[in-house]
């Protein structure tokens, strides 16, 4: 069930292009599947990438470089993906290092390493091959050696010594239970190889990467996007669907508030309160986070060290949309804290408007959110339905704030924002002009919506 | 919903996270639009890549062959004016409508609805164990005065809230239904006056429940859905 791309780290929209002069290295494989395109390049001893276009048509091309200020550059082309040999580009090792094939040519202690073609100064028996990558001076594994990577230098005093390559567990450490890792490990803690995230088999699951761009979910790369306690992927082996991975955690820090806490309101998610709320929206009591009762649960305070999981104070461990808790009704496993108001996200007002603002003429250009106004007259980000030639008594002037549509929640533009069209202005209603904003109840008819076909209870014969 | 029994609301939605886990409820006011409370989302320009609005199933969790459930990916979040707490969600396709999905009317702005009138609420949220959680619950209550309200709460339910009176028993949403309608019929047309923001009893019994109302914020509404 291993798939032939586990060897390869995919570059999404991206192709390898030869510097001059090396176009004819390329091997152009029209019509071949993603996959075999793989195993043709695993099994090439001269392949180290391969391209792989969609468009015009489906070409894969087998490549001889990885990127490389020397022979091939990284270009965007949305019609093209790139896969490259992850063994020529890892910085760390895998297992004992002999796949190892990264341009590391210094020894631990900073001594050059000797060609491994040539017999001087020091003498050996290992032959370079394109089987074996003994490649120019570069650190290698030929013999299986327990400390990885070495070479033989060139100081005739010192035969040879490690490069002191670091394992890929331990090149990136993790911070709490290890959702920021970004590391390279491939492999669970019993050494299985993990499965692609951007596949479905051996094992079926819900994290396609498309779905979770903020997780990073590259490759077959362990991750944690479930805030379990540790990274961890889906296994190659069928019969073992998923496994934690071994990464080392990195030294501890000095224990202090960190200055994004809050405790009064929350944050976007509120992954960062800390406050002492301890109910839920509709008043139930919080269980305890160290407790396992209504509700066993995997948040146990200890594991998930950084989470605050204090007391039954309502937390965000996981991700989820806001504080939450498990609540002490057997009945009722979690529910959230919505109680707890959200910090403010408005910056502050910059000057006032009279009734609905349709007369301010003041010069504000910015959103409630902070982001700058576009200008009326332009049609970028956004087209304008509304504009000095649309409204030409409007003093459309500029990117300034205006009420040219009387919209009766103020003054307001369209935004430099691409995702968000139009929004309200920094501006607040002047002190002491609330007016009623409700009318009396008036007879309307509708036509097209609100309609339901309700069934009516039809007695038996 | 506290004290209801399950129900038909087409226009009635479920919010669901990248798990597919109903977290929020919606109405459906346009066949590319639902409107919300911001209270369900993490903020105004929240990645939305993956979630969606489930429409046309009675059941909380579908069966995967189900014919007439549509899910359709959320694309776009557009939050209201501050005091609001209402959003607008922008399908990615629009929905079909049929028997078992349809829009509902949004009421001519600043509309008051009489007191008295009985309306409507619907959910897929908790039920406190007042019925059956894995299907759409409805419940219906009738409206209460701004002024009756505020004797209740000692004054303050402002004007861009709405309120419905209270009952002796418990009735009311709960948990996970916050987002989802208050649905009032006018003739033969169901119309959104209220959505269900978070309180803090669950169809507390004798206590009015609060609304956003929605006659407020049409044309803010029609505004985004135009522009």
């Amino acid at each position: 069930y291993r798939s032939p791309l586990n060897d390869f780290q995919r570059s999404e929209g991206r192709e390898l292009v030869p510097l001059k002069g090396s176009v004819d290295r390329v091997r152009p494989l029209p019509g071949v599947s993603l996959e075999e395109c793989a195993k043709q390049c695993s099994e090439s001893l001269d392949c180290r990438a391969f391209n792989y276009e969609t468009r015009p048509s489906v070409t894969c091309k087998l490549l001889p470089w990885i990127r490389d200020t020397n022979s091939a550059e990284v270009k965007r082309n949305v019609n093209s993906d790139l896969y490259e040999k992850k063994d020529y580009l890892r910085q760390c090792t895998v297992g004992k290092g002999t796949s190892y094939r990264g341009k590391v040519s210094k020894t631990v202690s900073g001594r050059e390493c000797q060609q491994w073609w040539s017999k001087f100064p020091h003498d050996h028996r290992h032959t370079p091959s394109a089987k074996n990558g003994l490649e120019l001076n570069y650190c290698r594994n030929p013999d299986g050696d327990p400390s990885g990577p070495w070479c033989y230098t060139t100081d005739p005093e010192r035969r040879y010594e490690t490069c002191g390559i670091p394992r890929c567990e331990d090149e990136v450490c993790m911070t709490c239970n290890g959702e920021d890792y970004r590391g390279q490990v491939d492999h669970t803690v019993e050494g299985l190889e993990c499965q692609r995230w951007d596949q479905q088999y051996p094992h079926q699951h819900i994290y396609q990467p498309e779905k979770y761009p903020d997780k990073s979910l590259d490759d077959n790369y362990c991750r944690n996007p479930d805030a379990s306690p540790v990274p961890w992927c889906y296994t190659t082996d069928p019969k073992v669907e998923r496994q934690d991975c071994r990464i080392s955690k990195c030294q501890k820090t000095l224990k202090r508030s960190r200055p994004t806490h809050t405790t009064y309101c929350f944050r976007n998610r509120g992954e960062d309160y800390r406050g002492k709320v301890n109910e839920t929206t509709s008043g139930i009591p919080c269980q305890r986070w160290d407790a396992q009762y209504p509700h066993r649960h995997p948040f146990y305070p200890q594991a998930y060290e950084c989470k605050g999981l204090e007391e039954n104070y309502c937390r965000n461990p996981d991700g989820s949309e806001a504080p939450w808790c498990f609540t002490s009704v057997p009945e009722m496993r979690t529910a959230f804290c919505l109680q707890i108001k959200r910090c403010a996200d408005d910056i502050e007002a910059e000057d006032c408007y009279h009734e609905n603002g349709k007369n301010y003429q003041g010069t504000v250009r910015k959103t409630r959110k902070g982001i700058t106004c576009q200008k009326w007259s332009l049609n970028t980000p956004h087209r304008t339905k509304i504009n000095p030639t649309t409204h030409p008594h409007a003093n459309l002037t500029e990117n300034y704030c205006r009420n040219p549509d009387g919209d009766r929640h103020g003054p307001w533009c369209y935004t430099t924002d691409h995702k968000t069209e139009f929004d309200y202005c920094a501006i607040k209603q002047c002190a002491g002009e609330k007016v009623s904003i409700v009318e009396p109840a008036e007879k309307v008819e509708f036509t097209e919506c609100g309609k339901r076909e309700d069934r009516v209870n039809m007695k038996a014969r | 919903i506290v004290g209801g029994m399950p129900g038909n609301s087409p226009w009635t939605i479920s919010l669901r996270d990248r798990k597919g886990q109903h977290f929020c409820g919606g109405s459906l006011v346009d066949a590319k639009w639902v409107i919300s409370t911001r209270q369900c989302f993490s903020s105004c320009d929240a990645d939305l890549t993956g979630y969606s609005a489930m429409m046309g199933t009675l059941f909380r969790d579908p069966k995967e062959g189900e014919p007439s459930k549509q899910n359709i990916p959320l694309s776009k979040i557009v939050c209201g004016p501050s005091e609001s707490f209402l959003v607008m969600l922008q399908l990615e396709t629009p929905a079909q409508f049929n028997e078992r999905v349809s829009q509902i009317c949004l009421p001519p702005e600043r509309f008051i609805v009489p007191e008295g009138n009985t309306c409507e609420i619907a959910g897929w949220g908790e039920t406190q164990g007042t019925a059956d959680e894995t299907v759409l619950n409805v419940a219906q209550m009738p409206v209460l005065s701004n002024k009756e309200c505020n004797k209740f709460f000692r004054g303050r339910v402002k004007e861009n809230e709405m309120c419905t009176a209270p009952v002796q028993i418990p009735v009311g949403a709960c948990e996970k239904d916050y987002g989802g309608p208050l649905a009032c019929q006018n003739s033969d047309c169901w119309v959104l006056e209220g959505v269900m923001i978070p309180m803090r009893r669950c169809g507390h019994k004798g206590q009015p429940n609060i609304f956003i109302r929605v006659s407020v914020y049409v044309d803010w509404i029609k505004k985004v859905m135009e522009l």
